[in-house]
């Protein structure tokens, strides 16, 4: 698994 | 924030309005997929459990109680208030097809292996498939009320702004998400025969008929 993304979107 | 990505969650935000107000002015949910609409409030319901745990900006926690709330409120209407209305004879889509899937596919394909991020992986995944029970509802009675045309653009454009936002991101930030942006795409292709249809037909003054 990746580095987890930011969740700034909605 | 670019204006691909506000652009998209305001055209987010009328079709979710334009549904509510729809439903509740009319007093009817005629033509509306009542299966559609709790895809979408488990969307929402999975996705934005963060609310609880971050903070992003007055905007990012506004726009998700928002859409928490009036997607809630629609299923309220449709099955409760104005259950009488509720053409459930013609909502008839296998919605097990959907969750399952995407739930397995949740838990093979994600970022990381934790609760909040397969959960986030999840919603992605079902949004993406959650406005099939409302297209083959139409398909089934062969029209839609025009209004129900509006709500449906508006949705579809919501996702399409979203993909040029990614290009945006990618090219100006160097961010990207690969499972968003398949989910998105998929989304996004969903509509392209109804996009078509809204444009030859609806925005020329004529009613949405489906050869029946």
């Amino acid at each position: 698994e990746d580095e987890v993304q930011a969740k700034d979107e909605l | 924030m670019n204006i691909f990505r506000l652009t998209g969650d305001l055209s987010h935000l009328a079709a979710i309005i334009i549904l509510l107000l729809k439903i509740w002015k009319s007093r009817s949910c005629a033509g509306i997929s009542g299966k559609s609409q709790i895809l979408f409030a488990m969307v929402f319901t999975t996705r934005y459990l963060d609310l609880l745990t971050a903070y992003i900006s007055l905007y990012n926690t506004s726009m998700k109680i928002i859409y928490i709330g009036c997607s809630y409120a629609t299923v309220y209407l449709i099955y409760a208030k104005f259950k009488a209305t509720y053409d459930g004879n013609h909502d008839t889509f296998r919605v097990e097809f959907l969750v399952v899937p995407v739930g397995g596919l949740s838990f093979l394909v994600n970022h990381d292996f934790s609760p909040l991020e397969i959960l986030w992986t999840f919603s992605i995944y079902l949004e993406a498939v959650a406005i099939l029970p409302q297209l083959f509802m139409i398909s089934k009675t062969g029209e839609a009320e025009t209004i129900t045309t509006h709500y449906l653009f508006f949705l579809g454009l919501y996702r399409a702004l979203y993909l040029i936002n990614w290009v945006w991101r990618f090219y100006f930030e160097g961010f990207f998400d690969m499972i968003a942006i398949v989910a998105g795409v998929v989304q996004t292709i969903l509509y392209c025969d109804f996009f078509y249809l809204y444009v030859t037909k609806v925005l020329k003054g004529k009613k949405l008929s489906l050869p029946a």
